[in-house]
């Protein structure tokens, strides 16, 4: 049995849209305690790592499931959320859908097929990182934002304990400084200089469910995989993304 | 010239 109630299913939208934007399908593992998910992206780029815990729901039950879907349909049917609707997911295990619900003006009905997608057994590896810096989503997407002007991938640097955002392309330069006392920041926590290359796409779509007061908890070294979190309507998304590094 | 890695590199 699976039955989880979501007050507002556009914020859950925004956990879906992560996924998808990095994924083509996913299996949520659910139990007693929540919904879990991990899974690395075609390419094995980039990881996503979504936990929503049983107390992010208005109304949770569940036993242990495995319920693959496939992304995109997922994210069509979450499109077509109202900004009031309540969502309902449940199991159906006789017919083996994801039945979504939104209840508003309206009770609407979707039948989601399951899929067998085995659930990975992924774990977040536990990297040691000399870098921690808490950062509002806006003022960190505006710097990739400006990075996307001169080159498809961007450099994130510790320099004396600023945080940098940087790209170059093969005429033009952009810079995004953020200093410990910037008003973007909420905390840094500098263990040394570090640098790391990184695509920009994939750090886009890892941080578009994020709003812009939204807080980011971005980990970085050099030369090694950088570590993005952040909480969406109660939900843990973490976002690992391996490195360019030079060859 | 950089090269993208997998995240696989890291985790052997």
């Amino acid at each position: 049995m699976f039955r989880a109630v979501i007050s507002e299913a556009k914020e859950f939208k925004k956990v879906i849209d992560a996924a998808s934007n990095l994924l083509d399908e996913i299996c949520f593992e659910v139990n007693e305690e929540g919904i879990k998910a991990r899974a690395m992206d075609p390419s094995h780029v980039a990881l996503v790592s979504i936990d929503i815990p049983k107390e992010a729901f208005e109304e949770y039950e569940a036993d242990v499931h495995d319920i693959g879907v496939d992304l995109e349909a997922f994210k069509k049917i979450m499109n077509r959320a109202k900004a009031k609707d309540k969502l309902i997911l449940e199991l159906d295990e006789e017919k083996n859908k994801l039945n979504v619900i939104f209840k508003g003006a309206a009770t609407r009905k979707f039948a989601l097929a399951l899929y067998d997608v085995s659930s990975s057994n992924l774990q977040v590896p536990d990297i040691e990182y000399p870098n921690e810096i808490l950062i509002k989503a806006g003022p960190f997407v505006d710097a990739l934002k400006d990075a996307d002007l001169v080159n498809d991938h961007v450099t994130l640097k510790v320099e004396d304990g600023k945080f940098i955002v940087y790209a170059k392309g093969d005429l033009n330069e952009s810079e995004t400084i953020f200093e410990e006392d910037s008003e973007s920041i909420i905390s840094m926590n500098i263990g040394e200089n570090a640098k790391s290359t990184f695509n920009l796409e994939y750090l886009r779509d890892m941080t578009k469910a994020a709003s812009s007061s939204d807080i980011l908890k971005i980990y970085l070294g050099t030369d090694m995989p950088v570590k993005i979190e952040y909480d969406v309507a109660g939900a843990n998304l973490t976002f690992l993304l391996a490195p360019r590094i030079e060859s | 010239k950089n090269k993208q890695v997998k995240l696989s590199d890291f985790f052997r």
